[in-house]
């Protein structure tokens, strides 16, 4: 999640659970943007998907079976897709009880059947991300090293330290994806220096983003990765060794290796 | 303004003025987005403009005048700040009267005083671009040339339409502008002509993009753009003849070729 639109949560989100999935982990995209871009980049054609409910299902309807709502896209690939009602779920969710918890008992009914659960929240700070940050346990901050986006990204770890203290205890920040990244300006080689200081500095300090990192390898920006939503592919199945597929495997499997260690 | 997050916004509203402002033409800048991007751009600190008020107080005192909340920054440049309070904005002008038409007003009130207001929007649909919709002549659409991107842009055509409809008969798309453009990727081109195309189809029906182009020339990718903003200043203050600054200043003498002319 990123309150900054464009920044590569989409392409993110899904190319990481490809890539998980293809390293053998059952991974579960939802899809939380009723832009429904992941459900797009997976193939699926919002409001057509062959299930029950979907994520707006999800939130809204406590009797709905949410796995239902979710459906195979690939090999241990799964997504809850998104649809046009969640932009009206916000209106819909304001005022009811446990507004901000929906999510979180959806995802515990669906009790393990997946090793990883990807959220795609939307470009703001809404309810649907709301709901994504209480559910979550870990939150991952796609970014390009850009001085404007770093400009974001405070604002984000405030409301995710709000989140934290008032709604779900267990929330901590995994740490930042370089997204669409140019390895080779000073510009972007700052704008992660910046970073990488900031989080040495939090080492200890007790704050969700104290065990945060810079995530490894950065992503480069690759036009295959702006192609394959088009063909509704994961980069995996458009051009499984471009180097934008490369990137994300090499992400998934450092990913993999933190985790599983957790 | 465009609902996306990250496609060029700010740097084109910012970059765009500068460039006319070179060119001999009075240029504000209204920054309405509560990040503040537009206002950190022209070197200003968001809550710290030597200005009686802000975009904010433009929206929510009736009794401000709006002289008095903008300033300049450059020879023939000026801007109406942004800052925090912004936020707070959509929320508290929710049930006001006229909260559709209160930054029209403002703007009426500034009566002619710039040849072009250029209104920088964050990425959402809410109140705050809205007011942007209601005040605006023309509105001019920031995107890359991205399948994602395209997603998008139906929806926006569609609230302008409604906006035209229901509150601003005036309100007509003058095009869009290509950020942060490969020019090279078939990816691109294909887009660009999909845009073309669909623009082309639609002269002559009435649509409040019947006139709309897609504006020349695009703007390349050039990490001067992404760097200048962390410096407070326009591409034309920090390199002057960078393909950033080489592309917006073609945009904007076409634009105001264009603009003359009406
Ligand atoms: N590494 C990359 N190389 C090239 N293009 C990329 C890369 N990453 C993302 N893109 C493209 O950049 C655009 C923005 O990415 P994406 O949609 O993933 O961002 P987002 O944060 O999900 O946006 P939103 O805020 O609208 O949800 C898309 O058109 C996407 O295809
Ligand atoms: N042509 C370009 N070349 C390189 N970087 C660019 C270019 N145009 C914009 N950028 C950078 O891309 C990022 C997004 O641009 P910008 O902030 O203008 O988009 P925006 O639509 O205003 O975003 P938001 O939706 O957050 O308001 C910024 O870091 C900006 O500096
Ligand atoms: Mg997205
Ligand atoms: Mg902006």
């Amino acid at each position: 999640m990123n309150q900054k639109g464009g920044v590569g949560k989409t392409t993110t989100t899904v190319n990481l659970a490809a890539a998980l999935a293809e390293a053998g982990r059952s991974a579960l995209v939802l899809d939380l943007d009723p832009q429904a871009h992941a459900t797009l980049h997976l193939g699926e054609t919002p409001g057509q998907t062959e299930t029950t409910g979907t994520v707006y299902d999800m939130l809204l309807d406590p009797d709905v079976d949410p796995r239902a709502c979710v459906r195979q896209v690939g090999e241990n690939l799964w997504l809850g897709a998104s649809e046009t009602d969640l932009a009206a779920a916000e209106g819909e969710l304001a005022d009811k009880d446990g507004r901000h918890t929906r999510l979180r008992g959806a995802i515990e009914k669906l009790a393990g059947a997946h090793e990883y659960v990807l959220l795609d929240c939307p470009p703001s700070l809404g309810l649907l991300t709301m709901n994504g940050l209480v559910a979550a346990r870990e939150v991952v901050i796609p970014m390009q090293a850009h001085f404007l986006a770093l400009q974001g990204v405070g604002k984000l770890l405030e409301t995710i330290q709000l989140v934290r203290e008032q709604l779900n205890p267990e929330l901590t920040v995994a740490g930042i994806v370089l997204c669409m990244h140019d390895g080779q300006t000073t510009h972007a080689q700052e704008v992660v220096a910046d970073l990488e200081a900031f989080f040495d500095e939090s080492r200890g300090s007790g704050k969700p983003w104290s065990n945060a990192k810079v995530y490894s390898p950065p992503v480069r920006r690759n036009i295959k990765l702006a192609e394959c939503p088009s063909f509704g592919q994961t980069i995996f199945q458009y051009a499984p060794w471009a180097p934008g597929a490369i990137d994300y495997r090499k992400l998934a499997a450092n990913v993999i290796q933190e985790w599983d260690a957790q």
